[in-house]
């Protein structure tokens, strides 16, 4: 199936839908023309904006990572998504039916400390491990 | 040129639409465990003792959390004079929540009563965080030098839980912690109250409060304000306030977002 697949490859190996788009066995078949692969968006969220700083003491906002669009894993040289991921993609090729595509999942989290005041003026600090999203699994 | 493409991915920032702030408002609110925003009735007072400690706490954890190292928490916060207390380090590594809390009542020995002195205090804890244990209270107060001219004197403090209040006579107390230091000192005292809290958390009504007593090496009983203990009229950072580290049970399930 592989070797079937890199003939068929050659031939549109040129026109790559997005400047970002990953080299990949799966290009043309997998991810059709007009649609993104998986990019890496940053999302600050401002507890300034939001009008909360009467009650959050600290801190004044924070930055994460989302991701958005479909994997699309090399299979050759830069290959850092899972092993897994690859695989799944590969059955998913033979056997669409029966098994769905590989999905982008954070790989890296970070956690993140909210210092806030409650309604009786006590002050709690929570900690939440795993929490902001470093990487994600495309990249 | 793959990975130096690649990792220059673009980020982008846009402006959330009404509807998208209002759910990433409730979705930060409901991952605080929060059903609304907090309304604190003098929020943002600064300078407090315990939002100062709090933030000096959130810093200590922030750091940590850039090392990654998992080293736990070397920084001193806010320096004390007690010997006894233990480094927080490990402690603030492995908690989840600390919670500081206001004190709400402060008594002190009625004047045409017998001696010993006393101070007595009491937090309000019926609003902690659900599916967490305490791991470890202390009860922090501040110190002045002694108003008497003996700073050498030794002055031992105590702290005792009260367990059960009688109309007529003594309420029955039970030892949590006691420390002994010199009348010139000034500074920071800190007291482990982990046994109370825990009894508190159990069973809020039974929540009495905390009493001190300081005493000379002859045993006799000393006022705590002569003796430089300071209460709910010193500066505001300076007031005594109660801290508590909670680490989340290892059987909560997170619920899928």
């Amino acid at each position: 199936a592989i070797k079937q697949l890199k003939k068929r490859q050659q031939k549109k190996h040129s026109d790559l839908p997005h400047p970002n788009k990953l080299p990949s066995v799966f290009d043309h078949i997998h991810v059709p023309d007009g649609r993104q692969v998986c990019k890496r968006h940053e999302l600050y969220v401002s507890f300034r904006d939001l009008g909360w700083l009467d009650w959050v003491i600290a801190p004044q906002g924070y930055s994460a990572f989302y991701c958005e669009g479909e994997c699309s894993f090399p299979l050759d040289s830069c290959m850092n998504a899972t092993n897994h991921a690859i695989l799944q993609s590969l059955v998913h090729l033979m056997k669409p039916e029966s098994v769905p595509k590989a999905c982008c999942a954070p790989t890296k989290l970070s956690a993140t400390s909210v210092l806030y005041y409650d309604n009786n003026n006590n002050v709690i600090l929570k900690k939440h491990r795993n929490m902001v999203v470093k990487s994600c699994g495309c990249h | 040129s793959f990975v130096k493409n690649h990792l220059r991915s673009s980020f982008i920032q846009r402006k959330l639409s009404g509807r998208e702030k209002r759910e990433m408002q409730r979705e930060i609110l409901s991952i605080l465990g929060l059903p609304g925003r907090p309304r604190p009735a003098n929020g943002g007072q600064f300078p407090s003792s315990a939002p100062l400690f709090m933030l000096d706490l959130y810093h200590a954890m922030c750091s940590e959390e850039e090392d990654d190292g998992g080293q736990g928490v070397s920084r001193p916060l806010f320096t004390t004079l007690s010997t006894q207390s233990p480094p927080l380090g490990a402690v603030i590594s492995e908690a989840d929540t600390v919670m500081s809390f206001v004190n709400m009542v402060e008594n002190d020995r009625d004047i045409f009563h017998q001696k010993p002195y006393w101070k007595e205090f009491k937090f309000d804890m019926t609003q902690i965080p659900t599916g967490e244990s305490v791991t470890v209270a202390e009860f922090r107060l501040f110190k002045t030098r002694s108003f008497s001219r003996q700073f050498n004197r030794t002055l031992h403090i105590s702290i005792y839980e009260i367990l059960r209040e009688h109309a007529n006579r003594q309420p029955e107390l039970t030892l949590l912690d006691h420390e002994s230091i010199q009348a010139g000192d000034e500074g920071w005292l800190v007291f482990d109250v982990t046994a109370a809290s825990n009894h508190w958390l159990l069973n809020s009504k039974y929540n009495s409060g905390l009493r001190l007593y300081v005493e000379n090496d002859d045993g006799q009983s000393i006022d705590p304000s002569l003796a430089g203990i300071l209460g709910r009229r010193a500066p505001r950072s300076k007031q005594p306030f109660m801290v508590t580290f909670f680490r989340a049970s290892k059987n909560q399930i997170r619920s899928t977002r």
